[in-house]
């Protein structure tokens, strides 16, 4: 469906956009590692179907190990342009995110296999994972202005997950408690980042010429 | 019966 698909063309484009202001700037300067490296334990938790070899579809299998792959690449860059990360504050303690996760994990799962707490795992990390990146952000005051992009178009993936479930719900009779809450979750915690990311990109392209 | 989860997501 509509939603499904812009969702996850926007987590496509979120992903280009930060490897390419990386690879153009040579700079990894107001990128969060620690935002880079929760991704890319999201991905692995989430993919671990991977491995059972069952693939459901190949446009699936393609798009997760595209961003497996793609997060792999960028933790690799922004590691090649590390000096800048010393730069600035990084310090998030990411432990305080993991922890409550794999407990909510333990806590919310429809099955207590490995494969389904880590499916669960996976959500919840991903509800919160881009919090280092927040704090990067607004400890260095003024964004730069694609890191800005980037963030957007990875919270506009999960928001329109959204309407995606309540479609599904009502097409396919089919719903998924533990996404519904991560995603609305993971939305609100994007929701100050929106309206921000709003009077800045949008109010500001209103009055460009002076 | 509604709560299923949905794997076949990214």
């Amino acid at each position: 469906n509509i939603f499904r698909i812009s969702g996850d063309v926007a987590h496509l484009v979120s992903i280009i956009i930060l490897i390419h202001s990386v690879e153009t700037k040579k700079s990894a300067k107001g990128i969060s590692l620690k935002t880079q490296l929760l991704y890319a334990l999201v991905f692995i938790t989430r993919y671990l179907s991977l491995l059972k070899l069952e693939f459901g579809s190949v446009y699936n299998t393609l798009m997760k190990l595209f961003f497996l792959g793609s997060t792999f690449y960028s933790i690799f860059i922004i590691k090649k342009y590390t000096r800048e990360i010393t730069q600035y504050v990084d310090d998030f303690k990411i432990g305080y995110l993991v922890a409550p996760c794999f407990v909510a994990a333990l806590v919310f799962n429809y099955k207590f296999t490995v494969i389904e707490i880590a499916w669960s795992f996976s959500l919840w990390l991903e509800a919160v994972a881009i919090l280092p990146q927040l704090f990067v952000l607004q400890s260095q005051g003024q964004g730069d202005l694609l890191t800005v992009h980037y963030i957007f178009a990875l919270g506009l993936y999960r928001a329109f997950y959204i309407p995606n479930w309540v479609y599904r719900y009502f097409t396919e009779e089919r719903l998924d408690i533990i996404s519904v809450a991560a995603g609305v979750l993971q939305t609100l915690v994007y929701s100050d980042f929106f309206y921000v990311y709003y009077n800045k990109v949008f109010k500001n392209s209103l009055k460009l010429p002076a | 019966k509604l709560v299923k989860n949905l794997h076949d997501e990214l």
